[in-house]
């Protein structure tokens, strides 16, 4: 795993370690979650640009403080989400995304069966009201989690609202213009991840 | 993105040209989904271990094929998934699971009323079943999708018995024996990694 994937680990940790009132930190307690040295828990805390002393540990509330910044999530983003099915809905709820800065401002389904219920405190809203959405909250991420073959047209539809940022969960590459950052997840990666992880175990 | 990172998102393009009908690929191809320079896919391809000929491209099932071995996806491996609630619903009904090679053998749910349930072609097993299960069908994987609260007795469990990978989506990091391979999984690293991309290119 490279740095910039442990740094929103570190951030999760903290923020723990914070919620259980812990002050202070050492590097070696970081490194072992990642089986990596304390000396690379130290370097990536220099990539982050924070300057605790390691003698005493790293303050809990600092070096999260300042992940934050790096990270860019301690300003907030405003977000939207499309397709409220089973995987937007456990996003609508889960509370690591507003740890990560995220603020989602409204939900959006093409299914006249799901717009108007109410999903985790938001109102379902119909694909005509985005254009009104994304102009009145200055929305800067539209995540995606419709089907893999609405996505593209999802895509293309917010795009065009001039939104720069998507998060898109359906299992195809999106494809947008380059000023627009895309970031295609997909869970199975964890998996083939743990899956050559695994193969790698057994022939030791 | 490394190197490891980039392989199982070319396994997805592939398999989506595959579907297509599409039989060579160009490093040049695969290099724009990434913003790569195409002597990266051909490094990338090296490390995998498959020799093509870059001049009239690679062949799609083959280089395909060579991934799934790289990551040991072509092997089954199979999984239990435990918490039958909105994630894991979501995860039960992914197609792209068993395209990486995972065979879901049963879920589990210790709220009654999720008992007997079918979902997905499973039907909801009570906690009570789990040792039963996890020898009759050997299995390799637990997914834990349980409430944050309960994903360490939840690890506990399986552990016990004896499996030895863990695919754990609560937000917090769990905690097992140094021959368990535990994978934490949060959704919110991609929204952090997605900020911080945000946040350069603002300042650029
Ligand atoms: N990336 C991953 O690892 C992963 C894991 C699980 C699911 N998924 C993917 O996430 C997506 C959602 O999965 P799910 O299980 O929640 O599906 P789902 O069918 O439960 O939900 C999809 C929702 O999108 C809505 N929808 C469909 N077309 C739309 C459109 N054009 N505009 C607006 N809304 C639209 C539907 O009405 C539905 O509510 C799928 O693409 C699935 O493959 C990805
Ligand atoms: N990693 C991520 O990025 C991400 C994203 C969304 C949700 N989540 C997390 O995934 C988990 C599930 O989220 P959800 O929205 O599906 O929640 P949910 O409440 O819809 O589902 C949880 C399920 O677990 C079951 N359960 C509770 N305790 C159990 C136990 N001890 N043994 C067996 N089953 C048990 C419940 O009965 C319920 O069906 C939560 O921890 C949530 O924070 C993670």
């Amino acid at each position: 795993m490279q740095t910039l994937r442990r740094i929103p680990y570190y951030h999760q940790i903290l923020s723990d370690m914070e919620q259980k009132g812990e002050q202070f930190v050492s590097s070696k307690y970081l490194a072992h979650f990642f089986h990596v040295d304390d000396t690379q828990v130290r370097k990536d805390v220099s990539v982050i640009g924070y300057k605790g002393k390691p003698k005493s540990g790293y303050s809990v509330s600092g070096l999260k403080g300042a992940i934050g910044d790096f990270l860019g999530i301690n300003t907030e983003n405003t977000a939207i989400l499309i397709g409220v099915g089973r995987l937007g809905s456990a996003l609508i709820e889960y509370p690591g995304l507003s740890e990560y800065g995220l603020k989602l401002v409204a939900v959006f389904d093409s299914n006249p069966v799901k717009q108007d219920k109410v999903i985790g405190g938001f109102t379902v809203l119909p694909m005509e009201s985005l254009k009104r959405v994304i102009q009145s909250f200055d929305v800067g991420i539209a995540i995606i989690t419709v089907p893999k073959n609405a996505a593209q047209g999802v895509c293309d539809l917010v795009v065009e609202q001039n939104i720069k940022a998507i998060w898109n969960f359906a299992p195809t590459q999106l494809s947008a213009s380059a000023d627009v950052t895309v970031r295609n997840e997909n869970m199975a990666v964890g998996l083939a991840l743990l899956s050559h992880y695994l193969k790698k175990r057994k022939a030791e």
